[in-house]
């Protein structure tokens, strides 16, 4: 699954997500991308994107909890994607978000996430595994 | 308050002994995408102008579960899904089961922008695709040897695998732990 979030210059926010499903996945199968609040979304605080077991992702509406977390109760994104990644099972969940203000979370319980984030202060990171 | 972006590969079992021809292009990947949305947001180009335009990149990447390169069915077919969202209006578009279409997220934007509809699937969202024109190839340009291989080995382990958990060469397939009963994961 790939994926990316952004923030513009304007305050806009936009999320996409493409995959191809699971290895050996029955036909017909939909998983978490497609299905808006589960694998892809954003409203005017955040956006966010993400990628794992799409049974699990969908169960825990991950990406629309990231942003109900912030609208509801106040949280920073960072504490907001920590809190549901944390939540979801072990190995299944990881998710790339960005925030109205330009903060970045790129949250995983998985081995490891392909993953990069650059901001307009000039922060780069491009990584695999928790170092 | 300032432009940023961020982008993944996918998730998952990726092992660290990962080997250098496997890790390098996709890093190399990533590197290309991150410096693509970074320039167009220095440009001021829209946030969603900006995902879609990544997402196309790492749609194109044959090492990405994604367009070409897209894991196989149980059939050997590929099945793509694409989600693309806009925040400040929630509009949103959503595609699945495509065979042919190039880049499956400007098919879900043009979901969202030209239809009154959020999502479209299989045979529908095709037939979408042909009439707002938009890139096909034919199904086998999307399936990569790699991925052939890596459905006959979770056919012979009778597994359903996310991103990331292929062996390496001469390796024995790593394996999920256990589901519960009750979880139907495996069968998706």
């Amino acid at each position: 699954t790939v994926g990316c979030v952004a923030v513009d210059a304007a305050g806009n926010l936009a999320t996409a997500t493409s995959t191809g499903g699971l290895v050996n996945k029955m036909a017909g199968r939909i998983g978490d991308t497609p299905v808006v609040g589960a694998g892809t979304y954003a409203n005017a605080l955040c956006a966010v994107s993400a990628t794992g077991k799409g049974e699990a992702i969908i169960r825990h509406t991950v990406a629309r909890d990231v942003a109900a977390l912030m609208e509801h109760a106040g949280m920073p994104l960072r504490d907001a994607a920590a809190r549901v990644v944390a939540a979801t099972p072990r190995g299944a969940v990881g998710l790339v978000a960005v925030s109205r203000a330009g903060e970045v979370s790129m949250a995983h319980n998985t081995t490891g996430m392909f993953r990069a984030c650059a901001t307009e202060d000039g922060h780069e990171e491009i990584g695999i595994w928790t170092d | 308050m300032g432009w940023a972006l961020a982008l993944h590969g996918g998730a998952g079992d990726i092992p660290r002994t990962l080997p250098p021809e496997s890790r390098e292009p996709r890093l190399a990947t990533l590197r290309r995408c991150l410096d693509l949305g970074s320039a167009a947001l220095r440009d001021g180009r829209a946030a969603l102008d900006v995902v879609e335009l990544v997402v196309r990149e790492l749609e194109d990447c044959p090492h990405f579960n994604a367009g070409r390169g897209s894991v196989l069915t149980a059939e050997g077919t590929v099945e793509m899904e694409a989600c693309v969202m806009e925040g400040a209006t929630l509009r949103c578009g959503a595609v699945s089961g495509l065979s042919t279409v190039a880049n499956a997220v400007s098919l879900a934007r043009l979901v969202m922008e030209k239809t009154p509809h959020i999502y479209l699937a299989f045979d529908g969202a095709e037939a979408f695709a042909r009439d707002q024109g938009v890139e096909t190839r034919d199904p086998s340009h999307f399936i990569t040897e790699n991925n052939i291989e890596r459905l006959r080995q979770a056919k012979a382990a009778n597994r359903v695998q996310i991103d990331y958990t292929q062996p390496l060469k001469g390796q024995q397939a790593p394996q999920d732990p256990p589901a519960p009963v009750d979880d139907n994961c495996q069968t998706g």
